[in-house]
């Protein structure tokens, strides 16, 4: 059970731009 | 020697550890490599979202926030790649759509939100995550799951469309009808195709029925299968009813015959897959009035008025293109006479909605993703040597 009731932290999430630099990215790496 | 005590059972907590540099290996073998055939014939179908939440749960379980955020991330960009990479094969769109949904819900059951946890067991509860809101990662996933719907959606509209003219309108499998037809005797055919190779109703109900087995095999939620065949019903009535009025040939009172009859294949094939309440049907409304009209009386001032009154789903200018397009199909019937259409036209007066002629086929309905929990106890699932995930631990 949760230690404390403490609320949950939000996990900020990226934004568009950081997902496409990711995909771009992804694909430079892919052989 | 003391006797020794049976070792206890381990009692599993219903998560998976890994290590950081394994997650590329984790995505690549659970999402970018995976062959859903092989999923689906021996496991849970949607056994990888599950097995991707019990990793989300250690990630938080050990409140690590940059450990969850790469996972996160990994997981939509694989999904992302992975549905890229086969966006034209049906059955990778539905096996992911069916995952994507299935992890979304696993996200909101576990979330600790209260709205979220009235299915819940006991059980259930205490395996909420601990330290992290994940709600900013919900929506991606979610716009995600819409962008592979529609996908899947037009994947499956492209598959389908070639046996809709010919199944619902050009086929004439009515016995009776078809013997009116100068050119004698025509074989009933029950095959897909028929000897001159062309597309039958039993083409478009043969079509639906792989769809609809092949996304309950992915282990799609029932509410998600429903909308998706609602949406194909559309295309259906809607791509006949554009050729009935772009066709005067079409426009006869066997054809309205015909389109009746393949009405209610379609009834019956809803009903033998227990989808009479998903809307389908009703997306068939205007066919299925342009049918009656194509076979009821066309003469009589209680003709028109009965007309006005029943194509409640057409508007004034369709009505009238199809009394004005209608073709008798034998010397004895009369055509419409243009004072008939003119009394139509006077019953419809009050008429103030559109007065478009043809459908918009590319008219998708909005699609909706209602939480779905699961009663899977995430403690009791092993994960089977055939996803090569050996570097998992279960916790």
């Amino acid at each position: 059970p949760r230690p404390s009731l403490r609320p949950r932290v939000l996990l900020k999430a990226p934004t568009l731009a950081e997902m496409e630099e990711m995909s771009i990215s992804e694909e430079e790496d892919s052989p | 020697k003391a006797k020794q005590t049976p070792a206890l059972p381990k009692e599993y907590l219903g998560m998976l550890e890994y290590k950081r540099e394994d997650e590329a290996r984790l995505i690549q073998n659970i999402i970018t490599d995976l062959k859903p055939k092989g999923v689906v014939v021996n496991v849970i179908p949607t056994l990888p979202a599950f097995i991707l939440f019990m990793c989300v749960r250690h990630a938080d379980y050990l409140n690590d926030d940059n450990k969850l955020k790469s996972l996160m991330n990994g997981i939509i960009q694989g999904v992302k790649k992975v549905v890229v990479a086969h966006h034209k094969d049906f059955e990778s769109l539905s096996f992911w759509l069916s995952n994507t949904y299935r992890l979304l819900n696993c996200l909101k059951q576990y979330s600790g939100e209260e709205q979220f946890l009235k299915q819940s067991t006991p059980r259930q509860k205490k395996n909420c995550l601990q330290n992290f809101d994940l709600s900013e990662h919900r929506q991606i996933l979610s716009d995600l799951a819409i962008q592979i719907y529609h996908q899947l959606i037009s994947i499956m509209q492209k598959m389908l469309t070639p046996a809709i003219v010919p199944g619902m309108l050009e086929h004439e499998s009515l016995q009776g009808i078809s013997s009116m037809k100068p050119t004698g005797f025509r074989k009933r055919s029950s095959s897909l195709y028929n000897d001159l190779e062309t597309y039958t109703i039993s083409s478009i109900l043969q079509e639906l029925s792989m769809f609809y087995s092949a996304m309950s095999q992915h282990g799609m939620e029932q509410s998600l299968t429903k909308q998706a065949v609602k949406q194909l019903f559309f295309l259906i009535g809607a791509t006949t009813f554009n050729q009935i009025m772009l066709r005067k040939d079409m426009c006869s009172c066997r054809k309205g015959m015909q389109i009746r009859c393949n009405i209610s294949y379609l009834e019956e094939w809803l009903k033998e897959n227990e989808l009479q309440s998903c809307g389908a049907i009703d997306t068939l409304r205007p066919l299925a009035q342009a049918a009656w009209l194509l076979q009821v009386n066309k003469s009589t001032n209680e003709d028109a008025k009965e007309i006005a009154e029943k194509c409640t789903e057409l508007n004034p200018v369709q009505i009238v293109k199809i009394l004005n397009s209608y073709t008798p199909i034998d010397d004895f019937e009369k055509r419409v006479t243009s004072s008939f259409v003119r009394q139509v036209q006077s019953f419809l007066q009050e008429y103030e909605g559109a007065t478009q002629l043809m459908l918009d086929t590319d008219y998708r309905f909005q699609v909706t993703f209602p939480f779905c929990p699961s009663s899977t106890a995430l403690e009791s699932l092993q994960v089977p040597s055939s996803l090569h995930l050996e570097f998992l631990t279960r916790i």
